[in-house]
């Protein structure tokens, strides 16, 4: 995240560290119910087998130990079927997690959107991760608060073509917040106006090259457009219809 | 140290600072990077000249965002040649050796271009100094640009006065090309691709009928299926005979037939509806159990039970469809909630009906700070 700022432990409980070895965090990971997590597809392009991933929450800094690190590995990664490599788009992956995690005050899932739940354009929401933070890589989680942009809007930062419907945008036209590469999969979450819950809006995805002097909004996977396709993949492999 | 060596070198683990990018190449690779594909060679040698380790990293680089970019400004014909032999440089099949550009294609580049990155505040790429790249004619081979090479990548479109616009800009309702050659000839129909009838909308022919919406109006998935009476059209347009709608297996290869079997109705006292053989059902409570409504909730994605109740038809009641709930229930672990259920020749003994309120899942509530006394 570039601009952000350092999170206080346990703030935000359902971030998630996708990790593989030997490099460790590779992207972040939201988890929406005990036994699942979302993250993009682009995160497991060329690492496509669930074997060779871990999940790891509970935690605020990346290396050292924490009391309420949990961690499990992964039994199976659903990329979206029309997760484009080339624009970018349908940008989603599900991930089951081996082993349902407890969940405490530092481990707690988020909520998704109500069916057809946008968020309102110029009102503020978080992003989080532990992606570059334009002079080098964090070791502790950072938050950033950045602004909802509208879709004509953002088309014209980019391109009408570019963005699609699947895609959200937030952040500022001068790039001064912003979330940066190791960031991907990780929430954009906005709080209801009504009492304090949190509902997962985006998955970042995409943008600018970030710490360089370009600049313009970060673009995130549009949660609300795949809220069916998401509990459809729980429900399809959680019973056994085969 | 930000990655492992290369094979070359024989590590998996941390790199040697000493070993990671002087004394060790690799071998020989065919050429993925995008960007990089209509190249007059097509193996690679890694690290590159930007010191990347390996295509991926070179992917995700500044400089594979930087140089398409740059080649919009029209400032060097070459650049974009040029950029490839230091984002991949070419691989001798021979000596197994990177082969450099040649000092003066460094040079020529850098003096058309590095003046516009300055206009926008950015810098040549400080890995890039033409000084460590031969001289045209010295022992040592280098590369120049001949009459095979592109000048716009894979992911340009070349306007017809030369010019490389991003590809995605090519019929996108603006003009990118100085003699506006990306807008001419932009129908559907001329690029391949078929019209949504109500809107300008143009799609893939291959999302036709694919079980996604991508027209304004969903036209795209209509009259995709030629199902008989007794059959009822999955998602993905295959036909499944309607007796085998919602019991509790798969028969559309794309599970939708076992989609969106079980509710609750909002307004009726969250009675339990389930959608079987195509129609819908109310669930008997003779013999309906409290693990039967942990798997109700569970299945909505509801959390747990909360309230169940067992509700009395009213006198006068219409006729209902009922479905009881299988004798083997217990047996059938891991079914979805429909495929414990069964039709019988008689109505319902109770005449009751299952309603079951369930909690919701609870997420989204950060925990609360804790409080410092000062």
């Amino acid at each position: 995240v570039l601009g952000g700022r350092v999170s206080r432990p346990g703030r935000w409980p359902w971030q998630c560290s996708l990790q593989s070895e030997p490099s460790g965090h590779i992207c972040g990971c939201v988890l929406i119910s005990p036994r699942w997590a979302l993250t993009v597809a682009h995160c497991f392009e060329g690492r496509e087998s669930a074997d060779q991933w871990k999940v790891v929450l509970g935690i605020t800094n990346l290396d050292h130990p924490s009391p309420h690190r949990q961690s499990s590995g992964v039994t199976r990664i659903i990329a979206h079927p029309r997760y484009s490599r080339a624009v970018v788009d349908y940008d989603i992956s599900v991930v089951q997690l081996a082993r349902a995690v407890q969940v405490t005050s530092y481990v707690q899932p988020v909520c998704l959107p109500r069916p057809g739940q946008l968020p309102i354009p110029d009102t503020y929401c978080y992003i989080t991760g532990w992606g570059h933070m334009g002079n080098r890589m964090p070791f502790k989680l950072q938050e950033g608060e950045v602004r909802i942009i509208s879709l004509p809007q953002c088309q014209a930062y980019f391109d009408t073509k570019t963005i699609t419907s699947r895609m959200l945008c937030a952040g500022y036209e001068a790039g001064t917040v912003d979330s940066c590469m190791g960031d991907s999969g990780g929430p954009l979450v906005c709080e209801e106006p009504s009492g304090g819950r949190w509902r997962l809006f985006g998955l970042t995805s995409w943008g600018s090259v970030c710490f360089s002097k370009v600049l313009g909004p970060g673009v995130y996977s549009n949660v609300t457009h795949f809220t069916q396709w998401i509990h459809r993949q729980i429900y399809l492999h959680s019973f056994q219809l085969n | 140290c930000v990655s492992s060596c290369p094979p070359a070198c024989g590590a998996q683990g941390p790199c040697d600072p000493r070993n990671s990018t002087t004394n060790c190449t690799g071998r020989c690779e065919p050429i993925t990077l995008e960007l990089c594909m209509n190249l007059p060679y097509n193996s690679t040698s890694f690290p590159n000249y930007l010191g990347h380790q390996s295509q991926r990293e070179s992917s995700v680089s500044w400089e594979s965002s930087l140089f398409p970019a740059l080649v919009q400004t029209n400032c060097y014909t070459y650049l974009m040649f040029f950029a490839c032999t230091i984002l991949v440089p070419k691989c001798d099949s021979v000596t197994q050796q990177r082969v450099p550009p040649c000092r003066s294609l460094c040079l020529s580049s850098k003096q058309h271009c590095e003046s516009v990155l300055g206009m926008v505040g950015l810098q040549w790429p400080e890995e890039s100094h033409c000084s460590q790249f031969p001289e045209e004619g010295s022992n040592v081979t280098c590369l120049l640009p001949d009459p095979d090479v592109h000048e716009c990548s894979p992911s340009h479109f070349k306007c017809r006065s030369g010019r490389c616009v991003l590809a995605y800009k090519h019929c996108d309702g603006h003009t990118d090309c100085d003699d506006h050659s990306d807008e001419d000839n932009c129908g559907c129909v001329e690029r391949g691709l078929w019209a949504c009838p109500s809107s300008r909308v143009c799609i893939k022919p291959s999302m036709i009928c694919d079980g996604f919406p991508d027209c304004p109006l969903l036209e795209d998935e209509r009259n995709c299926s030629m199902c008989s009476d007794n059959e009822l059209a999955c998602n993905n347009h295959e036909c499944v005979h309607r007796t085998l709608w919602c019991d509790g297996r798969k028969h559309c290869s794309d599970s939708s037939d076992e989609w969106d079997c079980v509710s609750l109705s909002p307004g009726e006292g969250s009675l339990l509806t389930v959608f079987r053989t195509a129609v819908h059902y109310q669930v008997c409570a003779d013999e309906w159990t409290p693990e039967l409504s942990a798997l109700t909730c569970s299945q909505l994605g509801l959390g747990a039970p909360v309230a169940v109740e067992m509700v009395p038809d009213p006198p006068g009641a219409p006729r209902r469809r009922w479905l009881h709930v299988h004798p083997e229930w217990s047996q059938r672990n891991g079914s979805a909630l429909q495929g414990l259920l069964e039709k019988r020749g008689h109505s319902c003994h109770s005449r009751r009906r299952v309603s079951v309120v369930c909690s919701s899942e609870d997420c989204g509530r950060r925990p609360a700070g804790r409080v410092y006394k000062r």
